[in-house]
């Protein structure tokens, strides 16, 4: 099982 | 010039004690909206998204957006320093490099300052989009928090299956396995103690136990929790506060 990191999921302002 | 002042010291102590352990620095965001701040620990998985809206406050006043560089863990050692009881002010100048934290026992007529140091501390904003969740909880916070840590013995994961009729937490170790079950019920002369759930969709989920178990620790500052789950987006768990909100954004973890 992977664990995605937050950034995968929102872009930065 | 910010000036800030709650009622009780002890609601500012619990929101900070909420996300210490897992965030060190964060800028507070000050506008005339309240505060607000958003930080990832430190392995970039888990997103904590912090609102204290102006009716929490007894008195708010922030002339233009202030950012309040803090490392959380001198914070703490202030905050330490008042009771909780005690009303508790935090003003700040403009451009400030430091920022002053008055506590004031109103009964014996006792105040304390403290003055922190604050940093500059640069760091992204993440964009959080609105997104279609498919199962939604309501549920006791404290029974949540009970789940997780007796679950995160057996197991680094933890796995969340709702269905239109029950919650199943589950966890698989190498000492054994367990399973937590509970179905939604109204407590009307009790609403906090209520489950709901509605779900557009049923969901099955893995979540890293470490990661829960830094979540959980929000349950002192609301009866219950919100969560919203979604087999595509970060699983949003929601303390809501007098007016405001603590989030934690985590993403479900996936097969390779």
């Amino acid at each position: 099982m992977v664990q995605p990191t937050i950034s995968h999921f929102f872009k930065s302002s | 010039m910010l000036e800030a002042k709650f009622t009780e010291a002890g609601l500012f102590k619990r929101i900070i004690d909420s996300f210490r352990d897992c965030v060190q620095l964060i800028n507070f965001n000050c506008s005339e909206k309240g505060i607000a701040a958003q930080a990832v620990d430190d392995s970039r998985v888990l997103l904590v998204s912090l609102s204290i809206n102006v009716e929490a406050f007894e008195e708010f006043r922030a002339d233009r957006n202030i950012v309040l560089g803090c490392d959380l863990t001198n914070l703490s050692k202030i905050l330490r320093c008042g009771n909780n009881s005690d009303n508790l002010t935090l003003i700040a100048e403009d451009s400030p490099d430091s920022i002053l934290i008055l506590f004031e026992d109103t009964k014996r007529d006792r105040v304390s300052e403290y003055s922190l140091k604050l940093m500059e501390i640069e760091t992204d904003f993440l964009e959080i989009s609105d997104m279609k969740y498919e199962s939604y909880i309501t549920m006791p916070s404290a029974d949540f928090a009970k789940t997780v840590r007796d679950l995160s013995q057996l197991s680094d994961s933890i796995n969340i299956l709702v269905t239109k009729d029950t919650i199943k937490f589950a966890a698989e170790g190498d000492i054994g396995s367990g399973s937590i079950v509970v179905k939604p019920f109204t407590d009307l002369d009790h609403p906090e103690n209520s489950i709901k759930v509605t779900i557009e969709k049923p969901v099955d989920l893995r979540f890293g136990a470490k990661y829960l178990n830094d979540i959980i620790k929000g349950a002192s500052l609301s009866d219950t929790i919100t969560i919203k789950l979604s087999e595509e987006a970060p699983a949003l768990f929601q303390f809501d506060i007098s007016s405001g909100n603590l989030q934690f954004y985590l993403a479900p973890k996936f097969d390779e």
